[in-house]
């Protein structure tokens, strides 16, 4: 049942996945998990399509989690997101309407080989774990692997270097899949998110250039509404704006290519914290981490369902 | 102890370079070491007022920290040892799972 599987503890991507399987069984009535490829070492790449079902089409949010391996935060939020979802669906109206006219697609573990290394074998990994031919070094930067300026400012062309944009754009069989399913199904994607830490900061497009996005207030004044719910919770600020001025440039991000792809609203979030337990953030902290990111997905989510 | 105690000693370090010869002494030492950067993801976008947080292995801190020192490039030590930071991060229970 939800209440077994501990929400505040780093599970390994196997129990990720068993959680993933069982909910599909327990949960039919709002969760059905897809698999929608697999992994550079064959691992099967899981999402879980969350929301009543319809008999029409309806507008989704697509949340990714652990595109970069040591980043594990991300994938505890994202198992998180789907249990408040599923325990508050009665209770909470916001939640009842989000789910009722909404999908979400939701990727737990984006890196899944990447995730599984950092678990057995070296904790701070960030690429996926695909190998090349001409130099002993592994893994790309999944972030860096797109097709949106793809290695320009802000990657790099030697493997060995950890934000190494690959030998061609979606060269990794993670990033053609979800490009794949996403590119399918971009009329009905209103939002785009992905999850990353650590920075605190919740960020928009563009991340390869300086430029103001054509939906800039629409977008601001979300970014604005969503980071003052998250403080409002226990009085965590994250700084928000334009990927490239907040944080840095880099080309090939996903979040890019969702935007470039027509996604009108696509968001990063760097998750705590900034810097004390970098990408060490205690168990502990697992709680309030999701809780208040919790209010700010919930508000981005009911903007959309405004018009703006 | 997790990861064979690998970590042990490693420590994690912020430097933010005031001016232009600090971020390019920064990106100097960083290549030289081969660090592994926790922010920002990539040593080509270190600059001028940018937070730099870097892991460096138990061997190479102390050239490291030399080094910043006769380039008087001032830091501030977020970690002292990394693996003591691992073993705190998960409760015993967790850990005593993956070991």
């Amino acid at each position: 049942s939800l209440g077994d599987y501990s929400y505040e503890v780093y599970h390994s991507l196997e129990e990720i996945q068993n959680w993933m399987h069982h909910l599909n069984k327990t949960h039919s009535g709002l969760i059905h998990m897809l698999s929608i490829g697999k992994s550079y070492e064959g691992r099967s790449l899981f999402i879980l399509k969350l929301g009543k079902r319809s008999r029409h089409h309806k507008r989704a949010v697509w949340i990714d989690c652990g595109i970069h391996a040591r980043e594990w935060i991300g994938p505890a939020f994202c198992q998180w997101f789907v249990k408040e979802a599923l325990q508050t669906y009665r209770s909470d109206p916001a939640m009842r309407r989000m789910l009722n006219h909404l999908y979400f697609y939701i990727m737990p573990v984006f890196n899944v080989d990447g995730y599984h290394f950092s678990w057995t074998s070296d904790r701070f990994w960030r690429k996926t774990r695909s190998r090349n031919s001409r130099f002993r070094c592994h893994g790309v930067d999944a972030n860096r692997n797109w097709k949106v300026k793809w290695c320009d400012e802000g990657a790099s062309l030697y493997p060995c270097d950890d934000t190494y944009c690959g030998p061609f754009p979606e060269s990794e069989p993670e990033v053609k899949a979800v490009a794949h399913f996403l590119r399918k199904r971009r009329k009905y994607i209103s939002a785009y998110l992905s999850f990353h830490a650590y920075a605190q900061m919740l960020l928009y497009p563009y991340s390869y250039k300086y430029a103001t996005i054509p939906n800039f207030s629409c977008v601001e004044s979300a970014a604005y509404n969503a980071v003052s719910a998250l403080q409002s919770a226990y009085g965590v600020r994250y700084r928000f704006g334009p990927a490239s001025s907040t944080l840095y440039v880099s080309s090939g991000s996903s979040m890019d290519w969702a935007y470039k792809t027509g996604i009108p609203y696509a968001f990063a979030f760097e998750l705590r914290d900034t810097g004390h337990f970098g990408f060490l953030l205690p168990e502990s902290l697992i709680k309030p981490t999701c809780t208040e990111t919790m209010l700010a997905v919930k508000n981005i989510t009911l903007h959309l369902l405004k018009k703006c | 102890y997790l990861y064979n105690n690998r970590y042990a000693g490693d420590k994690v370090i912020r430097l933010i370079p005031e001016t232009k010869r600090e971020a390019h002494v920064l990106k100097d030492i960083y290549h030289q070491f081969k660090v592994d950067l926790w922010q920002p993801s990539s040593i080509s976008s270190v600059s001028e007022g940018m937070v730099t947080d870097v892991h460096v292995s138990r061997n190479s801190s102390q050239n490291l920290l030399m080094s910043l020192q006769q380039a008087n490039i001032q830091y501030e030590i977020l970690i002292s040892d990394l693996q003591e930071a691992l073993e705190k991060e998960s409760s015993w229970r967790t850990n005593r799972n993956r070991r």
